[in-house]
């Protein structure tokens, strides 16, 4: 692990009178490792440690009796800090109907994250959420949607035609909402990569005809150095209000959750930790910076 | 500053922030900059051009020569498998049309019946391209939906049937299980059928890609790659690391979403793409 990497480290520099600036390179260049080992990016990993290299000069780690531990806790602290705080969920307030659009790349887990939110916002919070199927393209995308919304007892809204326009069966959908008295919708959209126009136009369009309360990017916690463009290009076309990290109940050590973070600021609001409909868990920094430092 | 350039600092670290956000790893990249500085202080490497022929160089002896889906006479038979989400029912939907132009018979068995509309996406796809699928209802066993297969194979002189399977995470063991289980009813029932067994990978996932072939490979037995959505930014960096540690073929990648979108994997192109 990381904390008996960096004991190894000091113990051997135990024999000297004093740490210099070089001994703490040293550590720091063993946590870089760790972090990229993590898939957090090179540039956020570079912020990063600087960051850490500024606090690990001083006197709390130089002259401390166990500088393994200290520099262990700034990392910690640091890591924790950057990753927000957290989250209590998706809050639904007034007006209705709350709005709610569900955008990714390809397979990162929108449909299955959208049942698992309305699945938890009816039976935890007593909300009568309306599912809408937002992707034409993928072949059994709506029926992927319908199967999973009878199986939580939620109401669904599908292009039946096989000509509605995405945008078009929002405005349906929402029409819906109002008349019907849904307090909530949660709108599936199709992946799509943050490089292609037509499709991130489709969802700005959404975005400025029907103003959605939160737009949640879903991202695949096993994602690689790509996570900084994908968050950033999400966040300036959108503005997005929310990350969940999905398959966290996977290996991947998750380090793209201190990317995204560093790059938009934005809060990482809900974890998915696996395929079924009750899967989904708050957002607590301590438990995933434990994880990135492995 | 591409070209003729004086090597300093700057330009290591520089070609350094590219091999790591092409997610190629870390052991790899500390392992090539090593090799790097120690060329450049021997002075057997002075300009960027000579750094990134060096790589470009060790890359393409890691991945070797371009190697074809291999099919024999008789049935085939190429099981797909792979980490949710990574585009194996897409794939399958390339890799039967391909085929099917090619004069092959080809037979789907959709063999995801536990995801939500598993066997309904493989059954549209396979409807669109006029391909033969054999299905049974959600929740089925997986194993029997390819017994089926293979029985339907046999008596209609199929040349190649393809199936597909539900995502797993390779920690789960028991879904690990599932897949073993699944390889063997192929074996059992078609003993004398070639069989590949495909790992597909998503190019957008970071160094968990290398666990998940090393995991995938020690329980299946995977005699091929197909690296999807080298279409995104993601520069699928990981595949060399993976070839370079299980010696895996790299067969196919996946450039898109419709039926066409699919590419013989050709290393030179690759390396070339991963140096823009
Ligand atoms: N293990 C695990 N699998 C998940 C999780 N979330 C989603 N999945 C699986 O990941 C795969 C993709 O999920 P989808 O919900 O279809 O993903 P999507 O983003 O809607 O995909 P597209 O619409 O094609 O872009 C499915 O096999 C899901 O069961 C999770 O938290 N853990
Ligand atoms: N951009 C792009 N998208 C792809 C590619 N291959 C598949 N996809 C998309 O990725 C998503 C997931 O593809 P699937 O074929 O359903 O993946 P899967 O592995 O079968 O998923 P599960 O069965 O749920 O594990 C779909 O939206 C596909 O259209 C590719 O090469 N490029
Ligand atoms: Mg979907
Ligand atoms: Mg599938």
């Amino acid at each position: 692990s990381l904390s008996q990497k960096l004991q190894r480290i000091f113990d051997k520099l135990k024999r000297k009178a004093k740490l210099t600036e070089k001994d703490i390179d040293l550590v720091l260049k063993e946590i870089r490792v760790a972090l990229l080992e993590a898939d957090v990016n090179y540039k956020v990993v570079r912020v990063f440690i600087s960051r850490v290299k500024e606090k690990a000069l001083g006197k709390e780690v130089m002259e401390s009796f166990t500088p393994a531990q200290q520099i262990i806790k700034i990392v910690r602290d640091e890591l924790v800090y950057l990753l927000g705080e957290t989250s209590k969920g998706i809050i639904i307030k007034e007006p209705y109907p709350f709005l709610i659009l569900m955008v990714g790349l390809q397979g990162s887990g929108k449909t299955t994250t959208c049942g698992k939110l309305a699945n938890f916002l009816k039976k935890e919070k007593g909300k009568r959420p309306l599912l809408v199927g937002l992707d034409v393209k993928r072949p059994a995308a709506s029926r992927q949607l319908a199967i999973i919304a009878e199986k939580i007892g939620v109401s669904y809204v599908i292009d039946e035609s096989g000509n509605a326009t995405p945008v078009e069966l929002l405005g349906k959908a929402l029409k819906k909402a109002e008349k019907e008295g849904y307090d909530v919708v949660i709108g599936d959209t199709a992946g799509r990569l943050q490089i292609d126009e037509d499709m991130m136009s489709e969802l700005e369009e959404m975005e400025r005809k029907y103003k959605p309360r939160e737009i949640l990017l879903v991202i695949d916690a096993m994602i690689g150095q790509e996570a900084v463009n994908v968050a950033k290009t999400f966040n300036e076309r959108l503005g997005i209000t929310g990350f969940i990290l999905t398959k966290m109940d996977g290996d991947a050590r998750g380090g793209a959750a201190l990317s995204i973070r560093e790059i938009t600021g934005k809060p990482i609001k809900l974890i998915g930790t696996g395929e079924k409909l009750e899967d989904l868990e708050f957002f607590y920094p301590d438990r995933i910076a434990s994880r990135i430092l492995g | 500053f591409r070209g003729k350039t004086e090597l300093g600092e700057e330009e290591i670290e520089e070609i350094e922030e590219i091999l790591f956000q092409s997610d190629l790893g870390t052991q790899m990249v500390i392992s090539i900059m090593d090799k790097v500085r120690d060329g450049v202080k021997k002075g057997e490497i002075k300009t960027y051009e000579d750094l990134e022929k060096l790589v470009k160089e060790d890359f393409l002896r890691i991945l070797g020569e371009k190697k074809t889906l291999e099919l024999k006479d008789g049935l085939n038979v190429i099981l797909v498998i792979g980490v949710n989400g990574t585009g194996k029912t897409t794939f399958i939907a390339k890799l039967s049309k391909r085929l099917k132009k090619q004069g092959k018979k080809v037979l789907i068995a959709a063999a995801d019946t536990f995801r939500a509309a598993g066997v309904k996406q493989m059954v549209v796809w396979a409807e669109r391209l006029n391909i033969p699928v054999v299905a049974q209802q959600e929740g089925a066993d997986p194993s029997s939906v390819v017994f089926d297969a293979i029985s339907s194979a046999k008596a209609r002189g199929i040349d190649v049937l393809i199936v597909d399977t539900a995502g797993r995470l390779h920690t789960k063991k028991n879904l690990m299980e599932e897949l073993k289980k699944i390889k063997r009813v192929i074996m059992k029932n078609a003993p004398s059928a070639h069989l590949e067994v495909l790992l597909t990978l998503d190019a957008t996932t970071g160094q968990n890609a290398l666990i998940q072939a090393k995991n995938f490979h020690e329980n299946l037995g995977v005699t091929g790659l197909v690296i999807n959505k080298l279409d995104s930014t993601s520069r699928g960096g990981h595949i060399i690391t993976i070839k370079n540690e299980l010696n895996i073929p790299i067969i196919f990648i996946g450039t898109g979403e419709t039926e066409d979108d699919l590419e013989e994997f050709n290393p030179e192109k690759f390396v070339e793409e991963l140096f823009k």
